[in-house]
This record gives structure tokens, C-alpha cells and sequence, in this order.
């Protein structure tokens, strides 16, 4: 799969809305 | 879950909209349905009068999402007392629209040789769902951010005993497609897109804590 980012935007998404 | 009904999405049992003793012997039980992209309302007739029913109609009043008979209702033969027969309405999403609360709510009336009768239903909104809801994983993120938090509402759904794979399968089967799953200290968030007949977008996050029944949905 091409690392186009998106992988760690959806990690920073989840880790931001499990800790607000 | 759905019985029988392992893939393919959900149908909910047939509930009675009409009783016989509303609507002069004419009973009225049904359900809605999405089936190869069709919504389908399957609608079961009884006859409990003493006398033969004929020239059945069927008329929506306007609703939030336009839905409207694709079709005439087609009994194929009149109804004999003590008969029951069963019918699949095609159902479009191009009729006029009026927001209904709720949302969801379905004012229907029905002809027959007797009399008009009117009834309501609610129907379940996963007939809604398209099957290109799937949104662009930079869209989802893009659009996640410039949801207003007054646009968010958060549920608690109970007693769900299935893993994240399988609510996912189960989601997918009714046009709710996860975009991306993480696991943060121990806890699965998915993120799922859904799109509805009129373009309306709608995104999800569900939290499945490991061996915990209770899941977070906002």
C-alpha cells in the first residue's frame, strides 16, 4: 500500500479523540 | 441481527400497521427492505371482513426523504374474506419532500373498494443507506474536521456481543463502510462513512472495548 499519510492521520484522529 | 438472514442487509420483522379493527376487516402488516439497491416495502393484506376486497391503492403523504410508491399496488386477484396475500413495493426516493418528526415517520394511506384508511410507520433508516457510501479516506479525514460539534450526537448500544470484524461485516452488509480502524490503549475505534439517498453524508466513529457488550457510537 502506498504511504500517502493518510495511516498516521487516522492514528493522530483516533489518539486525539481517545484523549480529548 | 436478522433472522435468516446472515448476509445481506437488515430486514426488521413485519409489524401490523393496520388492524382489521380500525380499517373495517382489512389488516395491514409490513415491513421496509433494501435489496439490490431497491427499497422495497413488503406489505401483507388481510382480509377479516365478511365480504370480497377490490381495486386496491396506495398513497404516501409527503416525506423527509421522498419516498413514493415506483409502482401501482398490484393485488393480482380480489381478496376473499379470510385471505391473506402478500406484496413487494418498489419505492422511490424522487417523490416531494416534507420533514417529518420524526424523521423517519411514514403517513400512508390505502384504498380499497370499502373505504380509505390511514395509517403510520416508521422505517428503519439503513433502507437509506447507498450503496457508494464509501468515502475517499482524505475526504473522511478533511470532513471530519469541519464537522461543528453541535453536529455530533453520541449513543451507547448495549449488549452487542459481536467483535469489531464481525460489527464491521455486519455494517458493510447495510451500506455502512468502516474507513479505518484503530486500536488506542486496548480500545477499537472504527471510523465509517454512510452516505443517504438524498446525498447527505454521514460519518461514524464507533469505540468496541474488548470483552466489553457496551460500544460508543458518535
Amino acid at each position: 500500500e502506498i504511504d500517502d499519510g493518510l495511516d498516521e492521520a487516522f492514528s493522530r484522529l483516533a489518539e486525539s479523540r481517545n484523549n480529548p | 441481527s436478522g433472522v435468516g438472514m446472515p448476509t445481506g442487509s437488515y430486514v426488521v420483522p413485519k409489524t401490523v400497521w393496520l388492524p382489521a379493527m380500525k380499517a373495517k376487516g382489512l389488516e395491514i402488516s409490513g415491513t421496509f427492505a433494501r435489496r439490490m439497491g431497491t427499497i422495497q416495502m413488503d406489505v401483507t393484506f388481510t382480509n377479516k371482513a365478511m365480504q370480497i376486497m377490490t381495486d386496491f391503492a396506495i398513497q404516501f403523504n409527503r416525506n423527509s426523504f421522498g419516498l413514493s410508491p415506483a409502482a401501482p399496488l398490484q393485488l393480482a386477484t380480489p381478496l376473499s374474506p379470510n385471505q391473506t396475500i402478500e406484496v413487494s413495493l418498489p419505492l422511490s426516493t424522487v417523490g416531494p419532500v416534507m420533514k417529518m418528526d420524526p424523521l423517519n415517520n411514514l403517513q400512508v394511506a390505502v384504498k380499497n373498494n370499502i373505504d380509505v384508511f390511514y395509517f403510520s410507520s416508521l422505517y428503519p433508516i439503513n433502507i437509506l443507506f447507498v450503496e457508494d457510501g464509501k468515502m475517499e479516506r482524505q475526504v473522511f479525514l478533511a470532513t471530519w474536521k469541519d464537522i461543528p460539534s453541535d453536529n455530533e450526537a453520541q449513543f451507547q448500544i448495549k449488549d452487542c456481543h459481536l467483535n469489531s470484524d464481525a460489527v464491521s461485516n455486519k455494517l458493510q452488509s447495510n451500506n455502512i463502510f468502516t474507513i479505518a480502524k484503530r486500536n488506542v490503549e486496548g480500545q477499537d475505534m472504527l471510523y465509517q462513512s454512510m452516505k443517504l439517498t438524498n446525498g447527505i453524508w454521514i460519518l461514524a466513529e464507533l469505540r468496541i472495548q474488548p470483552g466489553s457488550p457496551n460500544f460508543t457510537v458518535s
